[in-house]
């Protein structure tokens, strides 16, 4: 058995790795630290017309989540970006320049999904690095797939780390679990080596 | 759109407005 | 060696700490709990005209965190207040008049900085009580360093409790860990035991 001083050093760190982000590395997409969301270019913000705010009684207008929300932190069911149908690519500044070496998809865990199933999540996405935002192509830094029924935060190595540094990546979602209508982005994260 | 093919781009698709933000000299005070 | 029921009592223990703001103890300066800002004195906020926000491309403003983040819990990497140099006073009204007994000082861990350092941190710092906002000098409760290298939460308690009591208390930050342009404050907190 473990003594109890051990048991408090494992806790001690579990709950520090928890605190830092959960993963303890640097997030370049994450928008308070300077990402930002350059476009969403091929994809079409699934339009609910569902979440009306008024005031006194009178509608004024409809909420929907803005693509910024994936480079947010906030993980609470119905804060991702929804986009039509199962394929959306969403293209992001980095706050800077960096060899990427890794990425991740956060979902919400389907054990708080109202609907009881994550149908909406993505599943096959490439991640590519891109030297400026009209770039068509830029060059593929990895293709992965994100497991419905593995857990909420799920982080992907790049294969090979890549000659070049980028300051934008952009995020190609190629198909979901099952959802007919939209994909619901929670959160993306970009982790690597900043350039000397 | 075909996975990975060329990107409609070209079409500007729908556009919810929402309010961009983006860092336009360097990243903010950390 | 320790049983596993002893390991549940001490884990459910920590994360019962950590789900209470991380200290159990009560934050007499969170704004959502009564505190407020009352004035940054000797302090200019350090301008960066870096976050644009912009609507169908039409620039409307720049954004940049005000001093009351100091006081909110959100603790991810840029919601700081930034203030020019390495000298900055934080004058904050306290949700209740307390004998103030403790202090915290939080800044992001160095893993979760994008530039790999924390020398935008606080350093050599005091804490007053004040009887109103406008005067000048008032009673020290304290004097303290923030330390880079220890945790990210730091909790430092007065060396005496003070006979008075406070509603009003100013942070002045008298150093940083060496940024050269600023000095950024993710939150203070103010720990005491209010008056009968």
């Amino acid at each position: 058995g473990i003594t109890e001083a051990q048991a408090h050093v494992i806790v001690n760190n579990a709950l520090k790795l928890y605190s830092q982000d959960k993963t303890g590395m640097v997030d370049f997409a994450l928008e308070s630290g300077g990402g930002s969301v350059l476009s969403t270019r091929c994809s079409e913000t699934y339009e609910t017309k569902t979440a009306l705010v008024s005031l006194f009684g009178v509608p004024l207008w409809y909420f929907s989540q803005s693509p910024r929300v994936v480079i947010q932190p906030d993980m609470y069911p119905g804060n991702c970006w929804a986009f039509r149908g199962s394929q959306g690519y969403l293209v992001v500044r980095l706050s800077m320049k960096i060899h990427p070496t890794g990425f991740a998809l956060e979902h919400i865990p389907k054990a708080l999904s109202p609907t009881g199933n994550i149908s909406s999540a993505p599943k096959d996405f490439a991640v590519y690095g891109l030297e400026n935002e009209y770039e068509e192509e830029g060059e593929l830094l990895g293709q992965f797939v994100y497991d419905q029924e593995g857990e909420s935060l799920q982080v992907f190595r790049a294969p090979k780390r890549p000659e070049r540094a980028f300051q934008i990546v952009e995020l190609r979602v190629l198909s979901n679990w099952g959802h007919p209508e939209y994909t619901c982005l929670y959160r993306f994260r970009v982790h690597g080596e900043p350039i000397k | 759109t075909q996975s990975g093919g060329p990107c409609c781009s070209l079409i500007r698709l729908a556009r919810t407005p929402y309010l961009v933000l983006s860092y336009v000299n360097g990243p903010p005070p950390i």
